[in-house]
């Protein structure tokens, strides 16, 4: 028996929000610690990789680890019927084919339950080597989004590269080039405003728009994101969901030719 | 130019 319940649903909305473009299907891989999902894109060019643990929950019992695999589509059309201030429930028998949602509103004057259908899929896990990284920056998520959307206007891919002085974004294309730089704030009284730069090397390097503006989904989930570089290694952008655990994006860099 | 790497080449498959 897998049973899970969150008071505040709307955060697993915002977790497939973050998730549903970049991935038709995944596997919640769930056990006594709590909930994983790790899956590569279509292109295998990302890979996404959430952690929910189980004390994060309001209430969590796995007595068996299993497998569910969902139409990640399909998954978003039983959230949508969910109210922002609903609590949502996931329940599944040991060896089921199927999961139960069950919504509760606040005062639980109405309550609904959608059965979807899991799926067998194929799925391959990776193993993630341990990177000690050149540079670590901490970053408002809602800016990082801004930057990227912008300068997605102007070119396929941004350069992101870091120094002890900052973090610059850079793009170009047809019409021209753009260029954001972001200083190391000294202000901790606001940690959630603060650029921090943890550098032990400069890097510079390349990475398609499109998959950037795909991971900046997830900022509702946290004001803060962590973007992780080392030379020819794909980049980490973190969100910490808060209390729940955290969301990861990889990406591959794009190379030279 | 550049081209897009994928992640096969950095992650191994358990």
């Amino acid at each position: 028996m897998f049973e899970a319940r969150l008071v505040n649903s709307a955060t697993f909305k915002k977790i497939l929000d973050a998730i549903k473009d970049l991935l038709d299907q995944a596997s919640f891989d769930c056990s006594e610690s709590g909930i994983q999902l790790q899956a590569m894109d279509n292109s295998h060019v990302s890979l996404v990789s959430l952690n929910l643990k189980s004390d994060g929950f309001d209430k969590y019992r796995c007595d068996r680890s299993l497998t569910m695999g969902m139409n990640l589509a399909s998954l978003s059309k039983v959230f949508r019927c969910s109210g922002s201030d609903d609590t949502v429930t996931i329940k599944a028998q040991d060896d089921a084919d199927t999961v139960t949602f069950m919504f509760e509103s606040k005062k639980q004057e109405k309550i609904s339950d959608y059965e979807m259908k899991l799926m067998n899929l194929d799925q391959e896990h990776l193993g993630i080597p341990e990177t000690e990284f050149s540079c670590i920056i901490k970053m408002p998520s809602a800016e990082f989004a801004r930057i990227v959307r912008d300068l997605s206007q102007f070119g396929e891919s941004i350069v992101i590269s870091c120094t002890k002085e900052g973090v610059k974004f850079s793009t170009q294309g047809d019409i021209g080039t753009g260029n954001v730089k972001l200083a190391q704030t000294n202000n901790f009284d606001k940690e959630e405003e603060s650029v921090i730069i943890d550098m032990q090397e400069p890097v510079s390097l390349t990475f398609a728009c499109q998959y950037l503006n795909l991971f900046t989904k997830a900022t509702p989930l946290s004001n803060q994101v962590t973007l992780s570089m080392c030379d020819n290694v794909p980049l980490v952008v973190e969100y910490q969901i808060p209390d729940l655990g955290h969301l990861c994006y990889y990406l591959a860099p794009k190379i030279e030719e | 130019s550049s081209t897009q790497g994928r992640l096969d080449s950095f992650f191994k498959v358990l």
